[in-house]
């Protein structure tokens, strides 16, 4: 699989990788 | 497959201490060497290298500040590819970026500055205007949501408008008068974040005008205004009388509208606004009278030019302002009042008739003036004299209603009052003379001659009246005489008609045509009119050529000339047809002129004298005699066949023929006329016109010539007509000599003689009565010699067209006369011959041995009247109506007397009779006459 993760920052300014995968529609 | 937003940036923000915000990766790395790569906007196309990606780990960076307003969205596709072979090891992968807004763009007005207005006096909230902003921020979002406010007024006070936060709509919130404040100033403030302290606010300004309405009553500066005018004098600004209002200047609301509430009644007066100023310029229109009224109180109102306005219009009252007008007093001269008069007369007054008093009345007393003398001004018929001391004025002259300067049946002049002393006034006065038609005038004939056409023959006839109504139009045509059996007269309008011949011939016609007027006031044949002269002079002519056009069309066709029987010539009678219908004249196929001087001349013949030259080749017509008509052949079997019959009774019965002719046109209808014959023998005629009318040049020759009825005036005017064109007379050359010689008198041209080498032509004279006098025919047994020229006897060899004719009147025919022998020399034609007074013939006997004598008689069928002249039996029926045609051409011997031939040496003559239409009971042995 081909993968991609996006990095987000919560309210606290503390950033965590998030991981999205093709989905089908 | 897709990828959902995965990942977000500030705008406007240096997010590079995020990265790496992204990270992509391929399961194929474990097992092949992989390079990772991004395309798109804000990588390899513009905005260009915003992100970018690290080949081996796959780590997504931004490098940029990015702009939300600019690209709110970037969309990154990601690669994996065999860092060897290059090979896409999976499917590309879309990583969607994000650019969160943030507050950087404040409200932004649509224009700088909004002007709107409003009525004043209008109702609150009503909407003044809109005022419009938007915002670039995101939308939708609190940093693009407007709020608007008013921020100030000006004028200041209390505030007058209203404004929607959110719709930015200006709404009136007060009452407004323009009379306080025309317009007004607001300051109105746009802020975004839905108008919070940490918004962004614009401003913008707001014109709001304030409309007039008339809702100022005008008032005058004054409560009262006077004037003073001399009398009898005109003023255009005698007075200005101002007016107040408070309205918007210039404008209708403020133009004040002046009227008379009282006092101007007679229109004395008036009053303009002069727009500038608004004031009320009093005019005085009418001269005043100060005997009359010494001083005008007027009573003056105002308003506007607008209507009011609906809140002030039920409270308007109108209040009247005084205004006197004092007049002046002068010293005055006389004055005609009124200033015309009218006297009505009829024209049949006489000279010194008075018509009337006609006085100057002293103004200042009112009284007729007394230091004045009366004088005629202006009379440009001199037609009045006045007493210069009493005003009388009388008819200076016999006064004609159908003078030039009578209009409408008025006649105009000036009467001069002026007073006696140093300083001299004069009055002037005008007299209308109405003067009352009378039946004094004729209506008269304008018909000019027209060329008849043989297809659509017609004449306009028009007539007029010098007299008015009821004395002129409509009119009414008459034809008197023969004619009426082929003319008709149609009306065309009240004053022309239409003279319409249905069966037009290659013939002498006559025509005589009254006019009466609407009451009965006939143009009379005493009194012709100038167009009549015409037509008399004409008719002239034509007694002059019927003899000429009736030998031309008659002649048998055993002479020579027969051969040429086509083209322009006359067609001649077929020789010796019977019965047959002749062809109508051509010139130029009858026999040839033959001298017939030698059947002419013998003086020895029986009956006395025919040696005055005066009396020779005398056609006489009696009054209202029909002599010739259209019609010259018969329908009679047999006639004319028997060689030598009837030679010399034909001729000397010649003289007779006038005794036998009394008939008219209407005996003959009421005889009982073949008109089906007649019609056919016309209509005959036209067909074969018609079918040569593109070979025949349009030249012909006709002559139409009728006779008047019974009881109409001897020698009443003829028509005479010649077809031809107007500006080309070329055409003459093709005629024959002797129509050509019609043609020129019909013109009146000067007549070109025959070739003669001898003689010139004898003198061809018509005389006639002054035209411009008078033109009344002579009363009945006058002559009139048309050819006063006496003939001279024609030398040997010369050919000699007798043109003189003489209309005799009177009732009783004269005893025929014996032709004389006609054993003359040299050439003679005598064309026709109808003799009825003294001797006719005499021309010298020596002459050629040629002649050619047509004749042609019309009459009634009174066998006693033609016993003794032609040898015919009687005919039974009296009033009918006979139609004789000799044609002889006798040789050198032919007998010595017309009156008794020879008929010995018949073979010598040939004759040819026709009767027309006999009557039923006629014998056909007429023609058996030996």
């Amino acid at each position: 699989g081909f993968h991609v993760k996006v990095k987000e920052w919560d309210e606290n300014g503390m950033a965590r990788w998030k991981t999205f995968r093709r989905q089908k529609r | 497959e897709w990828i959902k937003f995965a990942a977000a940036c500030r705008e406007g923000e240096d997010n590079s201490k995020r990265n790496p915000i992204a990270k992509i990766r391929s399961d194929c790395e474990e097992k092949h060497p992989i390079t990772y790569s991004i395309s798109g906007v804000g990588i390899d196309r513009a905005p260009y290298g915003i992100f970018v990606v690290n080949p081996r780990t796959g780590e997504i960076n931004i490098t940029s500040i990015v702009d939300r307003e600019v690209t709110p969205v970037f969309v990154i596709r990601c690669f994996a590819k065999h860092s060897v072979t290059g090979i896409d090891l999976e499917p590309p992968l879309e990583l969607r970026v994000r650019v969160l807004d943030i507050n950087d763009n404040p409200p932004i007005f649509a224009q700088t500055v909004f002007t709107g207005s409003i009525e004043e006096s209008s109702m609150d909230n009503t909407l003044v205007m809109k005022i419009i902003a938007s915002d670039a921020d995101e939308p939708n979002h609190l940093n693009s949501k407007i709020a608007f406010k008013i921020e100030s007024q000006e004028p200041s006070g209390p505030p007058m408008f209203i404004m929607n936060k959110y719709t930015g709509e200006l709404h009136l919130a007060n009452y407004l008068d323009r009379e306080q404040h025309s317009s007004y100033t607001l300051v109105v403030k746009a802020s975004d974040r839905d108008g919070a302290a940490d918004g962004i606010s614009s401003l913008c300004s707001c014109n709001v005008k304030v409309i007039d309405v008339n809702d100022n009553f005008p008032t005058l500066a004054q409560s009262s205004f006077s004037a003073s005018i001399s009398e009898n004098s005109l003023s255009s600004d005698l007075l200005r009388i101002q007016a107040l209002d408070a309205d918007e200047e210039f404008t209708d609301n403020w133009l004040a509208e002046f009227f008379f509430l009282s006092g101007n009644e007679d229109n004395w007066f008036e009053i303009v606004t002069d727009r500038a100023t608004n004031q009320g310029i009093l005019r005085v229109i009418k001269e005043l009278n100060y005997e009359y009224l010494q001083t005008h109180s007027l009573i003056i109102g105002v308003r506007n030019v607008a209507a009011f306005h609906h809140s002030v219009a039920r409270d308007f009252q109108m209040s009247g302002t005084p205004l006197t007008i004092e007049v002046k007093n002068v010293i005055e001269p006389p004055r005609f009042h009124p200033s015309s008069v009218v006297f009505s007369v009829s024209e049949s007054t006489r000279v010194n008739y008075v018509v009337g008093t006609y006085t100057a009345i002293d103004e200042d007393t009112g009284a007729i003036a007394s230091n004045v003398v009366y004088s005629i001004g202006r009379d440009p018929a001199a037609w009045f004299r006045i007493n210069q001391n009493t005003g009388e004025i009388t008819l200076n002259k016999v006064i004609d209603r159908e003078s030039i300067y009578v209009i409408n049946g008025q006649y105009r002049a000036e009467v001069l009052a002026i007073t006696r002393g140093v300083t001299r006034y004069t009055a002037t006065g005008t007299i209308v003379l109405s003067i009352q038609d009378i039946n004094d005038n004729c209506p008269t004939i304008n018909t000019e001659l027209r060329k008849v056409c043989m297809h659509s023959p017609s004449v306009i006839i028009t007539a007029k009246d010098r007299d008015g109504d009821p004395y002129g139009p409509p009119f009414t045509f008459s034809i008197h005489g023969e004619p009426q059996t082929t003319w008709i007269i149609r009306s065309i309008n009240a004053s022309s008609a239409e003279l319409v011949s249905q069966n037009i011939d290659f013939y002498i016609y006559r025509i005589y045509i009254s006019v009466r007027d609407n009451q009965g006031r006939r143009s009379s044949s005493t009194t012709l009119s100038g167009a009549a002269i015409g037509l008399m002079f004409l008719g002239g002519l034509i007694f002059v050529l019927i003899p000429i056009l009736m030998s031309m069309s008659d002649c048998c066709g055993c002479g020579p000339g027969a051969a040429g029987g086509v083209g322009t010539g006359f067609e001649p009678v077929p020789e010796c047809t019977e019965g047959a219908i002749h062809p109508w004249g051509i010139e130029g196929a009858q026999p040839e002129d033959r001298d017939v001087s030698h059947i002419l001349a013998p003086t020895t013949a029986a009956g006395g004298d025919f040696c005055e030259p005066s009396d020779i080749y005398t056609n006489t017509y009696g009054g209202g005699g029909v002599v010739a008509s259209g019609v010259e052949e018969t329908t009679g079997v047999g006639y004319g066949t028997g060689t030598g019959y009837g030679t010399a009774g034909g001729i000397s019965g010649t003289g007779e023929v006038k005794g036998s002719i009394g008939g008219t046109i209407k005996e003959y209808r009421e005889g009982g006329v073949n008109m089906a014959f007649l019609d056919n023998y016309f209509s005959e005629k036209a067909f074969v016109y018609a079918d040569e009318d593109e070979g025949r040049p349009a030249n012909d020759c006709l002559l139409i010539y009728d006779h008047e009825g019974v009881g109409t005036p001897v020698g009443s005017v003829g028509c005479c007509s010649f077809i031809g064109e107007d500006t080309d007379e070329t055409y003459l050359d093709t005629l024959g000599p002797k129509f050509k010689t019609l043609a020129e008198i019909c013109l009146g041209k000067e007549i070109e003689p025959f070739p003669d080498v001898n003689l010139p032509w004898p003198c061809v004279n018509v005389t006639f009565p002054n035209p411009e006098s008078d033109l009344n025919l002579p009363p009945p047994g006058t002559t009139i010699v048309v050819n006063g020229c006496a003939p001279m006897p024609p030398p040997v060899g010369t050919t000699t067209v007798v043109t003189e004719n003489t209309y005799t009147s009177g009732s009783t025919i004269q005893p025929p006369r014996p032709m004389p022998d006609p054993l003359l020399h040299g050439n003679m034609t005598v064309t026709e011959t109808y003799t009825s007074g003294s001797p006719s013939l005499c021309v010298d006997p020596l002459r050629a041995s040629n002649v050619v004598v047509t004749e042609r008689v019309v009459g009634p069928a009174s066998a006693s009247d033609l016993r003794g002249m032609l040898d015919i039996p009687d005919l039974a029926d009296g009033s009918n109506v006979i139609v004789t045609e000799r044609v002889i051409a006798p040789n050198s011997r032919l007998p010595t007397s017309l009156s008794i031939p020879d008929l010995v040496d018949g073979s010598n003559v040939v004759v040819t009779e026709r009767v027309f239409r006999p009557a039923s009971g006629m014998p056909g042995s007429l023609i058996n006459i030996p």
